[in-house]
């Protein structure tokens, strides 16, 4: 028996539900973090976030179409975190990673929070 | 999966959703 294993087709995926975003279609939730606002799909945020998979499966929240986060998360974070969780590339700017971290810790993203931590430890000089 | 021929196709997977139509 043979089976083909298309090496990309995770990355094809991601960069479908990615152009989806941008376009706002079948986006099914607004993220609101302070004032800003952020539409995306409830599937690829509970697939990458443990605090959006616990709403999510709440059956008293799943329907909801908008979500308020921690009015001290930084938006500025967030969109950092979303941009990740639709290309899998995560932007650690010296000057946002304790608030990259900080709110992947809020979103419960582990591995994201390794990552950061990692990060701080190679960049501090003592 | 023990025992089945794994070929890797390297190629494109599915169509490419444009940016804008």
């Amino acid at each position: 028996d043979s089976c083909i294993q298309f090496t990309r087709h995770a990355s094809d995926v991601l960069l479908n539900l990615n152009r989806l975003r941008s376009r706002d279609i079948l986006t099914d939730v607004t993220i609101l973090v302070n004032r800003q606002q952020f539409r995306a799909h409830k599937t690829v945020l509970m697939a990458c976030s443990g605090l959006f998979y616990s709403i999510f499966t709440d059956s008293h929240k799943c329907n909801l179409n908008a979500i308020s986060l921690d009015p001290k998360v930084d938006p500025e974070g967030f969109a950092i975190l979303l941009e990740f969780m639709y290309t899998s590339r995560l932007t650690l700017k010296e000057s946002l990673i304790m608030s990259i971290m900080n709110t992947a810790i809020y979103l419960q993203m582990d591995h994201v929070v390794d990552t950061c931590h990692r990060f701080i430890k190679s960049s501090d000089p003592s | 999966y023990e025992g089945v021929n794994t070929i890797k196709e390297r190629g494109r997977s599915i169509h490419e959703i444009p940016r804008q139509d």
